[in-house]
């Protein structure tokens, strides 16, 4: 698989661009949470397209982004389910 | 620092096609 370029990017429309994010993201997420992979990547789907790029040449940027959304989702979970207990 | 990220964000799913939030 070649590596994904900006330039490679810009040539698709946004919404494609999101999708050839998340195609490369999902593999290198899942290996880090798989029970979590598709919900992780679609939080950092919602960030810049650029810093999504760095985070693909970047296994450091991408495993501390990924485990500030892992923290931001227990937090939530926690919430909720506190929220239900009543 | 409040994470920007949203824990309501949709899931990606790899063999749909992405939808971005509107």
């Amino acid at each position: 698989q070649v590596p994904l370029t900006a330039s490679m990017l810009a040539a698709a429309l946004p919404q494609e661009q999101k999708q050839m994010l998340g195609e490369r993201l999902y593999p290198l997420i899942q290996d880090m949470h798989p029970t979590l992979a598709g919900k992780i990547t679609g939080m950092l789907l919602e960030i810049d397209n650029s810093e999504l790029l760095h985070m693909l040449e970047s296994q450091e940027s991408l495993h501390s982004k990924v485990e500030e959304a892992v923290a931001v989702l227990q937090a939530h979970q926690a919430k909720d389910t506190a929220q239900k207990k009543g | 620092r409040k994470s920007t990220l949203n824990p309501n964000a949709k899931e990606f799913n790899p063999k749909a096609f992405y939808t971005p939030p509107k």
